[in-house]
């Protein structure tokens, strides 16, 4: 009787004690994110999300982007040899991932699932179709497509709009500056390859207009398309504005891709939160694309404007641009980033005093790749091109 | 994760895409 008794004296201490650590982890929460908020607040950004039910009202209490950086953390850890294939195989299985796919089938190559989960494919196994105006830039399942309204509204879910400006900014919201870019295309050769629908590889090379010594066969579509890109033909004012909203599951490829030719002039990144986007969430969670960390890049293209924008998830809270090495998402800024990336003195100087601050959610930080070349005025980036991938955690 | 694209295009410009289709990257979704 007195075992039964100190059992039943011991369930109730256990209870109670992990009841009230819940309850004040909850609790201090909020007072973090009033203290966030407030001063979001006074960046005069303003965070608005209609949560709904009370399983969901906890839920975007949680710590995601802690909880997404720990995950990424565990996920990086590196694996004994002999427990990646089972592992993997088993990931595989649970994700649909499709193995064949990959460039490097051997899976004890790949260290850690991190290394796994953004492992690249078979160019063979993703042709570009060249026919197309537009190319998907990533597998996945398309939630949503179609016309922006003429006030702006993006359909989410029938009965919920989040505005293009709240996605993709705005020249006059606040902003922080982001360290700018230092290269220049006129002096480098960018070259970029994909494989056409009937198997042909195509090479599109990028080198100083006018510069008859292009040598590749598709050198005379690179004359047309810069031409095209510089907006030989430009903004219509028939023209509309369209979007596509592309879901990734964790087992797809996620990688993404360029989906046309185009020149990207600006990225954005929005620190925000990492809810999960998966499709039950982007029915019930109102705004979650305003309310996820994201980075637009914006640009045009030959009918106008075109922008591109990766929306973090919490399982895949980092988002990878190749060509812009000093975006880091879904971390905090340290002054090592910096110093390792080696930019000039005098530059890093200037930034060091700002390194210090955290990044400030609910901001945008901007950069523009206007010097990347002087006659396109930012990146050209070519169809089926690699433009960078998400990353765990 | 996801991926939002926007951008202008003639009016004459259509999706040959279906709600919850399956996408694989380089796959033409769009023609004028």
């Amino acid at each position: 009787f007195s075992s039964r008794l100190k059992r039943v004296k011991f369930r109730s201490w256990f209870t109670l004690t992990s009841v009230s650590l819940i309850f004040f982890g909850v609790v201090s929460r909020n007072f973090i994110e009033d203290d966030d908020t407030r001063e979001a607040k006074e960046s005069q950004v303003k965070r608005s999300h209609n949560i709904g039910s009370w399983p969901l009202y906890i839920y975007s209490r949680l710590p995601l982007n802690s909880l997404s950086r720990l995950w990424g953390q565990l996920n990086s850890i590196d694996l004994p040899v002999w427990l990646r294939g089972p592992s993997f195989k088993f990931y595989s299985v649970l994700f649909g991932v499709n193995l064949e796919e990959m460039a490097d089938p051997d899976l004890t190559h790949y260290k850690n699932l991190a290394e796994f989960f953004c492992r690249p494919i078979k160019p063979e196994k993703r042709p570009v179709d060249t026919s197309a105006t537009l190319c998907s830039p990533c597998d996945g399942k398309v939630l949503k497509f179609g016309v922006v309204e003429e006030d702006g509204g993006i359909e989410q879910v029938k009965g919920i709009t989040y505005k293009v400006d709240a996605l993709l900014g705005t020249h006059d919201a606040p902003k922080v500056e982001a360290p700018p870019q230092q290269f220049d295309l006129e002096r480098t050769e960018k070259e970029a390859h994909f494989i056409d629908l009937h198997g042909d590889i195509k090479t599109l090379t990028y080198k100083k207009e006018g510069d008859q010594s292009f040598v590749h066969p598709s050198t005379s579509r690179i004359l047309s398309v810069s031409r095209t890109l510089v907006g030989a033909e430009g903004h219509k004012e028939s023209n509309k504005l369209f979007y596509a909203v592309i879901y990734l599951a964790p087992g797809d490829y996620h990688r993404f891709h360029s989906p046309v030719e185009w020149v990207a002039t600006l990225r954005r990144h929005f620190v925000g939160q990492l809810y999960s986007v998966a499709p039950y969430f982007q029915r019930t969670l109102q705004n979650l694309f305003i309310l996820n960390e994201r980075v637009a890049i914006l640009g045009y293209w030959k009918y106008g404007f075109f922008s591109m924008t990766p929306v973090g998830a919490t399982n895949v809270g980092s988002i990878k641009l190749n060509f812009d090495t000093h975006l880091a998402t879904n971390e905090v800024y340290e002054h090592e980033i910096y110093s390792k990336d080696k930019l000039n003195e005098a530059l890093t100087e200037k930034y060091k005093v700002q390194e210090r601050k955290k990044l400030k959610r609910d901001t945008c930080y901007e950069a523009t790749y206007a010097n990347a070349s002087k006659v396109l005025h930012g990146i050209p980036l070519f169809r089926g091109e690699e433009m960078g991938g998400f990353k765990l955690g | 994760s996801t991926i939002v694209l926007v951008f202008e295009a003639p009016p004459n410009f259509q999706f040959d895409l279906q709600e919850n289709q399956q996408v694989l990257m380089g796959q033409g979704i769009g023609r004028i």
